[in-house]
């Protein structure tokens, strides 16, 4: 399969939140993202992976103006629907690459998250659809990880939008 | 803000795979879709949330033909990359909420998993994009989530595409 990565995009307004240990019944990431978005929060990237034990973990990304707001929204959060407990990194930055076909082609993940690792960057947290995959890496990292997708994909520099 | 969701679309050729424990550390996503990958076997969604004491959990889905296949693989991933385990589920299906802007309006997420809630389903796995909110759910509620999403949007049912 031809591979149609089309461009990089990062973003390092982002803080990222983690609340772990909820109960895995319906209902529970309704009234997380329902008391966040009574506060007027806009959520990002938004992952959750599989259950272990009948209790699972949900991580997003906020603005950075709006981890305050969320971190109090969170302390909330977790006495109504009885969660273990939380970590939040105000200090990560989104790097995505685009085209299409993205998942599809086994070898595209692969790609990006080795030319990550060349350069030791670890990945915090992973979300990918059809036609986009994004990372989760440290702050500083990000112009570096950008750098190195592009080469690696070769594409043109010009092809990065900063959102 | 105003919401522009289009459509929903679902997939129940859909098998969930969970790695447990990995450790935290650059190069480590890189070796497990590259072993994937190797093997030619197509991921669709890939999720990892937040790290917790230096490991993480990375979820992944395949097409139900290739679960034989990425077990086999998983069981080499596990010992190669030290991971505690696994697990699977061979009886899922992705649903997904399609339209601009997704993610940045906090009510769009928790109105999807409230219909869903609503009709007593579990969401197993979540991903997005800002395009896309995507969900694991058991395969025997496919359907049901597609009719429940399509009133609480008030979509035609024909902009419903199975893929
Ligand atoms: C953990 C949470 O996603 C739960 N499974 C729910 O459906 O709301
Ligand atoms: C867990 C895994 O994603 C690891 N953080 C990596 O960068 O490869």
């Amino acid at each position: 399969k031809s591979m149609f990565v089309t461009g990089v995009t990062y973003n390092k307004n982002v803080a990222k939140l983690g609340i772990f240990g909820v109960p895995d019944q319906p209902g529970i990431a309704y009234l997380i993202f329902k008391m966040l978005g009574d506060k007027n929060i806009n959520v990002d990237m938004i992952v959750q992976s599989s259950m272990r034990e009948g209790i699972n973990d949900i991580s997003f990304t906020v603005a950075q103006d709006d981890l305050r707001k969320a971190l109090e929204t969170i302390e909330e959060i977790i006495k109504v629907v009885g969660a273990k407990g939380y970590t939040h990194d105000p200090h990560v930055a989104m790097v995505s690459l685009v085209g299409a076909g993205m998942t599809s082609n086994p070898g595209v993940a692969a790609m990006m998250f080795g030319a990550l690792a060349d350069e030791d960057i670890n990945i915090d947290m992973i979300a990918t659809s059809d036609i986009k995959i994004s990372c989760i890496v440290n702050n500083s990292k990000a112009e570096t990880a950008v750098k190195v997708l592009h080469k690696k994909f070769n594409l043109e520099e010009a092809g990065c939008n900063k959102n």
